[in-house]
This record gives structure tokens, C-alpha cells and sequence, in this order.
């Protein structure tokens, strides 16, 4: 059998809100080592990879390896009925037809139960390169959401230039041109070699979906490099991450 | 003229 408990069940509920605006059907597939979750939007432009380790859990057993097909679409609204303070327990059987949602409130006077049907789905799983990133950095997350959304009013593309100093996201668009430069670090031995940045175009429709995100990690980590995906990394406390991943956009 | 290609070009089919 699966069960997995979490205490605060408000942050599975933001991670579900996180990515149903970018994934309808997905695999989860559950482990004794905890859940994963990698699915590609419909466009195939770009990808959502979750990983929550079982250490996170108040309580986590998986005796073997399951598959669950799941409709996130129909996961959002069963996620209306978890509140604030409220646990969540995910469990099903070894061979489940559903799966069965207990939310329960910390009086333990109020428990709601939901099983949600499995669906079976192609898994089309892509391999994720090991990538040597020329520029990572890490930054607010509420201060990248708000600018790519004042950005999108602006342009639909942005192009970004990350090092390991700073960030500068410009855009270009019908109105006029501009930019945005963020300086992150002040650390002269960083800067006493040559820095390398790189420079990729971007659409702000995506980064706004990716951005719904925020509230799971007050940081959020970029990475890129030349002709890679840009991958957008947010850390969810103590229990594993949730990335997006975006294809540049290029010069046809 | 801006495209973007399709992330199974990046990564790997498995």
C-alpha cells in the first residue's frame, strides 16, 4: 500500500495550483523514496518536474512502485476542500483504481475524505541531460513574479541575461525597449575572473505560469545555458523541489 | 520572427 501524511497539507494544495494552469494529465509516480511528477505542457514547450522526498512526510509508506494517473485539473478542485492548517493523507492500494484524499484540521474535528479516480496514461518520459549551467542565481521569488508580470504588459518576449553577479531581463516590444538589471552579489573574489553570461529569449506567458509557484519559497533559483532550456527552480521546505523548465525561443 | 523549439529536441526520449 501507498499512504503519505503531510502536516501542513497547504502546501501539496499551492503545489497542485502551481502547475494545473501547465499540465492537465499526469503520471505521479510513487516510490519508497518519495513522489515524483515530470509532465510536459500541451505545446511541448515546456516541462514541470517535481520531486518531494519521503523525509518531508509526517508519515510515508510505499511498499512498490506505483504509477498513478491523475487528472490535475479534477486534483485542483478536489484541493478546494483542504483549509488553511489542515494535514493531507494521499493513499491508495497496491493495484488502486483511485486514489484517497483524507484532509483533516489540527482539532481533529473535522475530517473530509475524497477518493479520485486514476486514469491510465502513454508516460512520455524525457530524459533530462546532465547540464553544466554557465549561470545560475538565486533570487526573491515574490520580486521575479512581480516583474515578469509588469514585463508582460510590455512585451511578450524577454530576454535574459543572468551571471553570477547579476540579473537583467530586457525587453523589446511595440511601445519602446527596455530593461531591468538586478545586482545580486557584491563579492569581489567572484568578480575578479571574467564573468560568463549568456543571453536567451524567453516567453513571459510561461514565466507567469511558473510564477504562480511564489508563494511555495520566499527564493527562486535560474538556470542557464547556451542553447539549454532555462530551468526555474523553487525549493519546497524541507521536502524537494518543483522545477520548470522552458525552451528558448530562437531566431527562426 | 521568433519560434521556439519543442523541449524533445533538448532532451532525451526515454
Amino acid at each position: 500500500m501507498f499512504e503519505a501524511k503531510l502536516t501542513d497539507g497547504t502546501i501539496f494544495k499551492k503545489i497542485i495550483e502551481a502547475i494545473k494552469d501547465l499540465v492537465t494529465d499526469v503520471n505521479i509516480d510513487a516510490t519508497p523514496t518519495g513522489l515524483s511528477l515530470q509532465a510536459m505542457d500541451s505545446s511541448h514547450v515546456a516541462l514541470v518536474n517535481l520531486h518531494l522526498g519521503m523525509e518531508g512526510f509526517e508519515r510515508y509508506r510505499c511498499d512498490r512502485n506505483l504509477t498513478l494517473g491523475i487528472s490535475i485539473t479534477n486534483l485542483a478542485k478536489v484541493m478546494k476542500l483542504v483549509n488553511q492548517n489542515d494535514s493531507i493523507t494521499l493513499k491508495c492500494e497496491d493495484e488502486p483504481t483511485y486514489l484517497t484524499i483524507v484532509c483533516q484540521n489540527q482539532k481533529h474535528d473535522r475530517t473530509t475524505q475524497f477518493n479520485v479516480n486514476l486514469i491510465t496514461l502513454d508516460s512520455e518520459h524525457l530524459g533530462i541531460p546532465e547540464t553544466e549551467y554557465t549561470s545560475e542565481i538565486t533570487m526573491n521569488s515574490g520580486e521575479f513574479s512581480k516583474l515578469c508580470k509588469e514585463l508582460y504588459a510590455l512585451s511578450e518576449t524577454v530576454e535574459f541575461e543572468i551571471s553570477t553577479t547579476f540579473v537583467k531581463f530586457a525587453v523589446e516590444g511595440e511601445i519602446g525597449s527596455g530593461s531591468i538589471k538586478i545586482q545580486t552579489s557584491a563579492d569581489e573574489a567572484e568578480t575578479s575572473r571574467p564573468e560568463d553570461t549568456v543571453k536567451l529569449s524567453f516567453a513571459l506567458r510561461y514565466l507567469n505560469l511558473f510564477n504562480k509557484a511564489y508563494s511555495l519559497s520566499n527564493q527562486v533559483k535560474l538556470s542557464m545555458a547556451a542553447e539549454t532550456p532555462l530551468v526555474v527552480e523553487y525549493e519546497v521546505e524541507s521536502l524537494g523541489t518543483l522545477k520548470y523548465y522552458l525552451a528558448p525561443k530562437i531566431t527562426d | 520572427n521568433w519560434t521556439q523549439r519543442d523541449l524533445d529536441q533538448y532532451f532525451i526520449q526515454v
